[in-house]
């Protein structure tokens, strides 16, 4: 039943001792509950989930061209990865949580780092499980109190934000079919979503979907794992492997090997009064993180000359 | 002609500008011949990279005779880093290129063999050492939950300057590693416990 809170110098964190995972954040004199749940859309198949829908849009897979979850009744709702232990761990350089959740494959450390604005999410993601012949879209969701009425601020182009509204077109009367995969926008720096009192912004390191398909929520698609062809084109379903092909070149019926491949990426989660200028804060770190050069030398080694 | 190496670099990122390439819809072994492609052009442009930061750092001695990039970070593993960890016999330098045009305070994250203390001082002109502490180990997050522990260092590397580089050096030490050693120069994070609600 206890709580740990995590600070450095800008910010605190409260965690649930047991999950490891944040309950609230307090940082710019703004504090945010703010919560997090890891899950995944099961990809429409049509082998599978024609029934669910009407006839005239029972083809359309989820694949490489098009995102699309399987059922109207599962577009809302994540099927949740509930966290199975953490572990606390102090560092040269900050605090670590490093959570273990009952999908195995997903893994999570979140960092509090010396003198860093931001909470830091490093999600270790895959081998995706296909074994039961569906398609999984996993995603990342951050669920705050924050009333943002529908809006969320996406990038597209890793400079300008624009406001998306959910269910809406600037340019047409929108008809939606899709509440998940029609609200999800590119993501290629950062998205964030504001009321008066309070913003969250999440910096993203690579270009990533995704939306706020609930009031108060940010979510990320950050990998994606189908069994099916969209039918786009492609004439193949997303599905790497990590092993390759065989016979390679792959013409034709190729055999894929491999288990599937395994991700790793970094989110930057930011609280404070307003989203675009957090957001803007770590964009430009983010994106040009240092390079790291190593080299060694028998000891002693001295290193002399100018730099 | 000097900086030649970067083309086959310039040219991958040309092919891969290609839309089935950034909206990754192209089939399986096309995305592998884009990687293989973007990669053979990293390996040349890092290695040219790298003897133009040796070059321009230490002038006159063999020092940095190998200094490599480190392609593989974000999995926790740098070959280098890690066989010059393996015993008290070598030091380890490490060279952080901040590409920004504004200064930068950076956390490096490095993988070693031994899960054993490390100092870590910051090398400045003419060869002084401006900082340095003791820290410990820290058990790295392998990719693969199969794959045998690793373990990282994790130093702040103080304000790199803009379009610059700084210089450290890890080197390993016998003494155990105990809290106390813990440097309060440096502001560390908090933890505090309290009740649920």
């Amino acid at each position: 039943g206890k709580d740990v809170v995590v600070s450095n110098e800008l910010l605190s964190v409260t965690f649930d001792s047991s999950t490891g995972m944040m309950k609230q954040v307090f940082s710019q004199n703004v504090s945010l509950l703010l919560t997090q749940e890891w899950g995944y859309y099961t990809s429409f198949d049509s082998d599978y989930d024609r029934t669910e829908v009407p006839s005239s849009r029972a083809d359309q897979n989820s694949g490489a061209y098009v995102f699309r979850p399987s059922t109207p009744e599962e577009k809302l709702k994540l099927m949740n990865a509930s966290p199975s232990g953490a572990k606390f761990v102090d560092t040269s350089v900050g605090t670590e949580v490093h959570v273990a959740f009952d999908a195995p494959w997903i893994r999570q450390v979140t960092r509090i780092l010396k003198g860093q604005p931001y909470v830091e999410i490093e999600y270790t993601i895959g081998p995706i499980p296909i074994d039961d012949g569906r398609g999984r879209e996993i995603v990342n969701r951050y669920i705050t109190p924050i009333k943002s009425e529908g809006k969320v601020y996406t990038d597209s182009n890793g400079r300008e934000f624009l406001e998306r509204r959910r269910n809406y077109r600037p340019s047409w009367s929108l008809e939606v079919y899709e509440q998940v995969a029609g609200n999800y926008y590119p993501i290629n720096a950062a998205a964030y979503i504001e009321d008066s009192d309070a913003a969250l912004s999440v910096v993203v390191d690579r270009s990533q979907g995704g939306g706020s398909i609930i009031d108060g929520t940010l979510e990320f698609m950050v990998q994606r794992r189908t069994v099916a062809d969209d039918f786009r084109g492609v004439d193949e379903p997303l599905n790497e492997t990590c092993g390759g092909m065989e016979p390679y070149p792959p013409y034709g019926d190729a055999k894929r090997v491999g288990d599937g491949v395994v991700i790793r990426g970094v989110h930057r989660l930011l609280v404070g009064a307003k989203g675009a200028g957090l957001a803007r804060s770590q964009m430009d770190a983010t994106f040009a993180e240092p390079l790291i050069f190593v080299a060694s030398s028998p000891k002693p080694s001295t290193p002399v000359g100018a730099l | 002609m000097e900086s030649r190496p970067l083309f086959a670099l310039e040219d991958a990122l040309g092919i891969a500008q290609h839309h089935d390439a950034v909206s990754g819809t192209a089939k399986q072994h096309v995305a592998d011949d884009y990687s293989f492609k973007l990669q053979t052009g990293l390996d040349l442009a890092s290695k040219f990279v790298a003897k133009t930061l040796k070059n321009t750092l230490i002038s006159d001695s063999g020092l940095l005779e190998n200094l490599t990039f480190c392609h593989q970070l974000n999995e926790s593993i740098c070959d280098l880093s890690q066989d010059a960890t393996k015993s008290l016999g070598k030091d380890l330098y490490v060279v952080v290129y901040n590409a920004k045009a504004s200064e930068v305070s950076s956390i490096i994250r490095l993988p070693v063999s031994t899960n054993q203390t490390y100092l870590v001082e910051r090398v400045e002109r003419n060869a002084t050492v401006a900082r340095s502490r003791l820290v410990e180990t820290v058990q790295a997050v392998n990719l693969r939950t199969t794959d045998k522990p690793r373990y990282t260092v994790m130093f702040d590397t103080g304000p790199l300057p803009p379009i610059g580089v700084a210089l450290f050096r890890v080197s390993m030490t016998n003494k155990v590693f105990s809290s106390s050693l813990r440097s309060n120069d440096l502001t560390e994070t908090r933890r505090l416990f309290r009740a649920a609600d």
